[in-house]
């Protein structure tokens, strides 16, 4: 495992760890895309449905059931425990508009023409895009949070440390994902704006603000 | 290849 690879699952761990922690203390599920959380979940029990059928590590393993475990709990703070405070008025984006083309292209674009196959790629694909409702709804309030910044900032990170690994294991080993790097350049493109404004705002101590 | 066999990344 690359060095690019363990800091982009540790930089993903830590994003999801903080959204937990923000929306558990602050008792509110504020400013959070309720959409981008269930679609997260799905894409994480989407492509680790080879949980129990492949073992690679006891990091791997470790690491799939955190993830899923985590999500579930996310969107359950969201949608059950924490409902009254969801901003579900300002969370509009249709999921629908990058879930069917995510399905589509799992079923055009795979390594093989088998369930865990589409499936694993489905996930790939709607990873890249579940981001889009949480920006969108930063677009659409004007602000965000610090917290939230720091949220969409180590999962912007991850994958980006993800296309470092990806390059560094083509020079040194001569491994190469074509579906994970697509969907990875895209989904870390989808940040780009977002990363401007962290650097150029939050990290100087102002609040995340979209100019209109 | 490897593609299919083990997906040893996240």
């Amino acid at each position: 495992m690359t060095l690019f690879r363990l800091a982009g699952d540790l930089s993903h761990v830590l994003a999801i760890l903080l959204l937990l922690y923000k929306i558990w203390t602050t008792k509110s599920a504020a400013g959070i895309s309720g959409k981008t959380q269930l679609m997260f979940c799905m894409v994480y029990v989407t492509r680790y449905l080879d949980l129990f059928t492949s073992f690679i590590s006891v990091y791997n393993s470790t690491m799939k059931v955190l993830f899923i475990s985590a999500s579930v709990a996310t969107v359950y703070l969201i949608y059950f425990k924490f409902k009254a405070t969801y901003d579900g008025n300002h969370d509009t984006f249709r999921m629908e508009f990058v879930i069917v083309p995510a399905l589509i292209l799992a079923l055009i674009w795979n390594y093989a023409f088998t369930f865990f196959e589409i499936s694993w790629a489905f996930s790939i694909f709607l990873e890249a895009v579940a981001i889009l409702p949480q920006l969108f709804m930063v677009t659409k309030t004007g602000e965000a949070e610090n917290i939230t910044s720091h949220y969409l900032f180590a999962l912007g990170s991850y994958r980006a440390l993800y296309i470092l690994n990806w390059i560094d294991r083509y020079y040194f080993e001569g491994h190469w994902d074509p579906i994970a790097v697509t969907a990875g350049i895209v989904q870390t493109v989808l940040y780009g704006d977002f990363f401007y404004l962290y650097f150029t705002r939050v990290i100087k101590g102002r609040k995340l603000q979209v100019l209109p | 290849d490897t593609n299919t066999a083990a997906k040893d990344e996240l």
